[in-house]
Formats: C-alpha cells, structure tokens, sequence
C-alpha cells in the first residue's frame, strides 16, 4: 500500500485483485447499480460463518473527497497485510465481519475525474430542473426534509425528492436492513477534520452520548499520536450545523449504537485537491482511530 | 468538461455569533460552493467563488465588515504547481 499502488490502479480493478489475492479472507458483493448502472461494490472481510456481528465502513459518498476514496483502498489493504499480524484486528475479524464500500458514489467519482472535479453529488437528473444530483448524505430516512438540507436541486445539499430517492443510498439501507447485525457503521469524508456522532437532525442527544463521546475522545486521540492532527468531535448538530437526512442518523435510528462519520484531515490548505503526498498520513492517522473504533465495538458486544 | 480558471477558495474565520449567522446565510447562495461548513466563531470556513461572482461575494462580505483571505488563488492552475512541487521533490 503505497502511494505508487494508489496511483495506479483503478479502484475496481484493485478490489478484484484483492479478492484474488485473499480468497479466504476478502471477497465482493454487488448491492446494487448506481443511476447510470456502474457495480456498487462492497468489499467483506470474514474468516467463516454468516450473518455474524459486522462492522460497516463507507468512503467517499461525496465523490470529489477523493482522500476518502484513496483512504479506503488503503484500509483494504491494511486489513489483509494486517490479519494474522495484529493481535486487535485479527481478534476482531476471528467473531465479526468488516464491510467496506469504498467508491460509494460511483457516477459522482466518474464525473470529478473526467468532467468536473468539484462534483460533490449523484448524477440523477431532477425532473424540471437543468441541475443535476442530489447530496447523498441528505438523502436518509432521517429527519429527512428538515432544516439542514435543500430542497433546490441546484444547491450542492440538494436532498432529492423523497428519502433514499438514489439508488446509491437505498442500496446500502437494503444491505443494512437484510443484513440485521451491523453493529459499527463508520461513514467517512473529509476535509475538516472530525469525528461525528448522531444526532445532526435534532438537539435531542442519543441516549449513548456520553459513551460514544467518550470513545471519539480515545479515537481522535490515537490519530493524533501519529502526526499530532488536530481532530474535533461530538455530535453533528453541536459540531458542525444541523443538517438532516444524514447517514449516520439514520444508522444510529436503525439501532447501530456505534454510528460515526469522519472528516478526514487537509493539513495542506488545498480542501479537496490535496498533495498527494498527504494520502498516506491521513489514510495511516484514520487506520488508528479505525481501529479504536473496531475494537471498542468488538470488546462491548450488544 | 467544467473549468475552473480564476475560481479562487477563500477562507474566512468568523469572529463573532453574527458573522457566524451572516455565513450560515450564505450557504444556500448558488454562486458559491462550501468546502468547508459554518460551524463556530473562530473555526475556518472555506468557499469556492467562481470568478465572475467573486465581485458580488467580496462585496457581501464586505457590507458585514467579515475579513478574508485566499486559500487558493486560481483553482485551474493549482494541479499543475502541485506538479511542479512533486517533480521538484523527486
């Protein structure tokens, strides 16, 4: 996993490459089409049973959060180099499963690298309307419609017409749902550098607040040990704004206590066209918080 | 294939609660595109302004006193320095 593997391959190309290489460890499940039909690919990570308790992560829903994307491919293979190395991880996967959707918005990561760089969205065309997309992460059944979201299909939190209009999102919500025992969804962007837990529709807490602060406490603790990156958490709603129809409200609603989202790091001032040279640290400090995350969730089974 | 020559990033840090809700405000504006949210008094707030709506900004901001500075000058040409910056390292 170095930055010369990032580089070079295809994101799809790599995934499948990885099933081949790991084929007792790693393999890939389609969940579904995008709007304009590309594989919504999810990679697992399991060492037998089925349906055991698993522990979800998502890269790059906005698709030019490119750091994101580059991260995640970097955790597929820190998971496979890992396993059988690292006591914590390999405990870990020895009870659960780890899901990892690494190009979640796949027409929107097509459209940042071919047509325009900034695309944040899906690429749906809106009915009566010459702006296309909708935020995917406004497009949850959670508080959906409420202050915090669009309803102009030309602003870039657009959130569609109905919840889990796009295809991108109802995928995932159909997985989580048939799958019943997801019981960590980490959902991951960037650039601001955070790590949020629910509620960003309402100021009423979770009932958990005070565990689930306490270990985004620990978790951006340990990332900073790496490079001393400066990390803000607490509750989307008291961190950043209130913003509804978000992903991990509707996670966390669907009784996933350990429902958190990142931001990952620019400490280059470039926002979402960063040195490349800045891939590796943040794809290495977010691993430790990852993995705090994982083995707090593994430790206190519910 | 959408350009972005002269779009520049600005940065502002809001200083107090009302600047705070005057760029809240501006979220929703379609001539601009948040990189990085509102959030708190002294917390960054980055923007991509467009360069035939970066008149109109400045001057928003300005009616508000909210000072601010570039973060990225030239959207278009900042790829090819990140370039330039890699070759010069290898």
């Amino acid at each position: 996993p170095d930055s010369q593997t990032v580089a070079s391959f295809q994101i799809y190309s790599f995934q499948d490459m990885l099933v081949a290489e790991n084929p007792s460890l790693v393999s890939k499940i389609v969940i579904g089409q995008s709007y304009q039909g590309r594989a919504l690919n999810v990679l697992k990570f399991s060492t037998g049973g089925s349906k055991r308790p698993a522990i979800w992560i998502d890269t790059g829903i906005h698709s030019r959060e490119w750091v994101t994307q580059a991260s995640g491919t970097w955790f597929a293979k820190k998971i496979v180099t890992d396993y059988g190395k690292d006591p914590a991880l390999t405990a870990i996967l020895n009870k659960m499963d780890i899901f990892l959707e690494i190009v979640t918005n796949p027409d929107g990561f097509y459209y940042t690298h071919n047509n325009n760089r900034m695309w944040r969205k899906t690429r749906k065309p809106n009915p009566g309307s010459s702006c296309v997309g909708v935020d995917p992460n406004r497009n949850w059944d959670a508080g959906f419609g409420g202050p915090g979201a669009s309803g102009s299909p030309c602003s870039e939190t657009y959130r569609g017409t109905r919840a889990h209009s796009e295809s991108e999102v109802k995928s995932i919500v159909d997985f989580v749902k048939a799958h019943g025992n997801i019981k960590a969804f980490i959902s991951i962007h960037s650039y601001s550098q955070m790590l949020l837990y629910p509620y960003g529709y309402t100021r009423t807490p979770v009932k958990e607040q005070a565990e689930l602060h306490s270990l985004a406490k620990k978790a951006i603790t340990d990332l900073a040990s790496l490079y001393g990156t400066y990390y803000r958490y607490g509750s989307i709603i008291n961190t950043i704004y209130q913003a509804s129809g978000g992903t991990i409200d509707w996670t966390y609603n669907q009784g996933i206590k350990y429902s958190y989202t990142f931001e990952l790091r620019d400490t280059g001032r470039y926002g979402f066209i960063l040195p490349a040279n800045q891939i590796l640290p943040t794809a290495r400090e977010t691993w430790l918080a990852l993995m705090t995350i994982m083995n707090h969730t593994f430790k206190n089974p519910y | 294939r959408e350009t972005f020559v002269g779009d520049k990033v600005l940065r502002i840090i809001p200083k107090n609660e009302a600047q705070l809700s005057f760029l809240k405000s501006m979220e929703d504006m379609p001539e601009i595109d948040v990189w990085r949210g509102v959030t708190e008094v002294g917390i960054p707030v980055d923007i991509r302004v467009p360069v035939q709506h970066l008149p109109v900004v400045k001057v928003h901001l300005q009616s508000q006193d909210i000072q601010h500075s570039t973060m990225i000058e030239d959207l278009q040409g900042l790829p090819s320095q990140l370039h330039q910056n890699c070759v010069g390292a290898e």
